[in-house]
């Protein structure tokens, strides 16, 4: 449990406080989730579009990372696992980038999910990037994979905000898939 | 309440401010 993030006078409140977390892979597939929740480490938290610039202005640029590395931005309090209870019910919409399409739309798709511009209320939980080979995954995971309302919200704002070609594929995948 | 929405400019314009960093 952490103190609440304090905002200063002169900065911008989000609608909702982010956490930042970072997981280093590796090829062989986790035990159990014990396992994977302790290989999560939250690097840092943010109350304010001034706070998330400070955070987001130290990191390495996505496309420089190792395969097998991942960033997720989530809501204050949602762990990114599909155990945790926002996530358990929902799902994620992913696309494959190449590298040198990684970094802007990461980039991007922060400013539309800290901006509130998916429209959806609280259905967003968070984004992930993951660092693959010879692409990478952007993901955004919301909480009810039966909201197929939300569902097309978010992929219509995802495919307008990252400038999508058509021939992008933008693919749904429910969380319970993965927990089979 | 009121849902705080910002623009991706907005929020670009506010990357080099003071508080920012």
């Amino acid at each position: 449990k952490l103190p609440a993030l304090e905002i200063s006078p002169g900065e911008h409140k989000l609608q909702y406080n982010y956490c930042l977390w970072y997981h280093k892979g590796s090829m062989t597939k986790f035990k159990s989730p014990n396992d994977y929740s302790k290989s999560l480490h939250c690097i840092g938290r943010c109350a304010s579009v001034e706070q998330f610039w400070s955070l987001y202005c130290h990191l390495v640029r996505p496309s420089t990372l190792k395969p097998y590395r991942e960033l997720h931005l989530f809501k204050s309090g949602i762990k990114p696992m599909w155990e945790d209870p926002s996530n358990v019910k929902g799902g994620k919409w992913v696309i494959r980038l190449r590298k040198t399409k990684i970094d802007r739309a990461w980039e991007n798709a922060c400013m539309a999910m800290l901006g509130e511009q998916f429209l959806v209320g609280p259905e967003i939980c968070g984004i992930v990037l993951s660092t693959r080979f010879p692409e990478d995954l952007l993901c955004v995971w919301n909480r009810t994979s039966t909201d197929q309302s939300s569902i097309n919200r978010i992929r219509d704002t995802l495919r307008r905000v990252l400038n999508l070609p058509p021939n992008v594929a933008v693919d749904y995948k429910p969380h319970c898939d993965c927990l089979k | 309440g009121t849902r705080i929405i910002y623009e991706r400019a907005f929020l670009m314009n506010l990357k080099n401010s003071p508080l920012s960093r």
